[in-house]
């Protein structure tokens, strides 16, 4: 990981704004020893680095779209919302749609008594 | 029905899995079903095995024929149950231990530790599901995952959260009826959620959404499961 602190002097600068040596590449190296995290190569380095960048933005929105629990950096943090639902969820698809009631269901439940 | 519950201190749960780089929710979140039925009936806690229905079940939704359990490609819990059923139960996880990926299917059935014999859909009623939640035990439920990618802990209640993207299974665990959160110092009740992501995901692995609107879709894929010693 040290030469990856060569800064890019080039002038073909990434779509992204070069995240190398800002604080965000400070917190993703914290993130990867915390999670114990690595990357084959400097171009995944980099590519990782900026989905990171977005992940924490998203994690902002999740914060003030969802006020009464806490988000923030989680293990998934260097993976897109694809890479995620693919790897780490896993309901299939029911009619072209996913979750309600799906066919395979023999018998509805009784309905139990619950007033009061 | 009481105003907290939760099967964990009745030892109906066991200790929080982790799938792996494996879209195999659906598989974690049955054997959740099924082992809390079977402490239900017998008193008995079991670890029972999720490899066995990632190598070996393919069963398909009867109104669906392309939505089949297919391992780490993803699947229902109301399939596995079918296929428990036509197999003749789940291997407990000490003897078919997982590993993360799919492999060929190595059931043996005179290692069954438990029998699927019937299961049931909830009404998404909320009531009905708490009420079904205390009597059968741990339920199978799917939940819109958007926000748990970056969930840390707390009550979620998010403003917006689809509930027809139900893209990943989990296990309602039991209820609460006041969760303290820190940053609205307000108090929400909310579902107990086993994960299968690990110890360190969460709250110990735990999810925490609120109830009472069906958030996330949480209400809309519930099922439960009666099971059978296996003789």
């Amino acid at each position: 990981l040290e030469d990856l602190t060569i800064r890019q002097v080039t002038e073909d600068r990434r779509v992204l704004p070069n995240l190398l040596g800002t604080h965000t590449e400070t917190k993703f190296r914290v993130f990867m020893s915390e999670h114990g995290k690595s990357y084959a190569t400097r171009d995944e380095y980099v590519h990782r680095l900026g989905i990171f960048s977005r992940n924490v933005l998203k994690a902002a929105e999740h914060q003030m779209m969802d006020p009464t629990a806490v988000h923030g950096v989680t293990r998934f943090s260097d993976l897109t919302e694809d890479e995620f639902k693919k790897m780490y969820t896993g309901v299939a698809e029911v009619g072209g749609r996913r979750g309600g009631a799906v066919g395979a269901v023999r018998t509805e439940a009784a309905l139990l008594e619950v007033e009061g | 029905l009481p105003e907290d519950f939760d099967w964990r201190e009745k030892g109906a749960v066991t200790e929080v899995k982790d799938q792996g780089k494996c879209g195999s929710c659906w598989a974690f979140s049955t054997t959740g079903a099924v082992e809390g039925a079977h402490f239900v009936s017998t008193g008995e806690l079991v670890s029972l095995s999720e490899q066995q229905l990632v190598d070996c079940d393919k069963a398909c939704d009867p109104k669906d024929k392309k939505a089949c359990d297919s391992g780490c490609g993803g699947g229902l819990m109301t399939n596995a149950y079918e296929y428990l059923m036509e197999a003749g139960g789940l291997e407990e996880e000490k003897s078919y231990p997982y590993t993360g990926k799919r492999g060929h299917c190595k059931f043996d059935p005179n290692k069954i530790a438990v029998k699927v014999v019937n299961f049931t859909n909830i009404p998404l009623d909320e009531n009905q599901i708490t009420a079904n939640l205390v009597q059968h035990g741990p339920l199978a439920v799917g939940v819109n995952a958007v926000f748990m990618q970056t969930y840390i802990g707390g009550v979620s209640c998010p403003l917006i959260c689809s509930k027809r993207k139900v893209n990943h299974g989990v296990l309602l665990v039991g209820y609460g009826s006041k969760g303290f959160s820190l940053l609205r110092l307000s108090n929400k009740p909310y579902w107990i959620i086993k994960n299968s992501w690990g110890k360190k995901w969460g709250e110990n692995g735990y999810y925490k959404l609120c109830r009472g609107h069906n958030m996330c879709g949480i209400n809309s894929m519930v099922s439960a499961v009666a099971t059978q010693v296996s003789s």
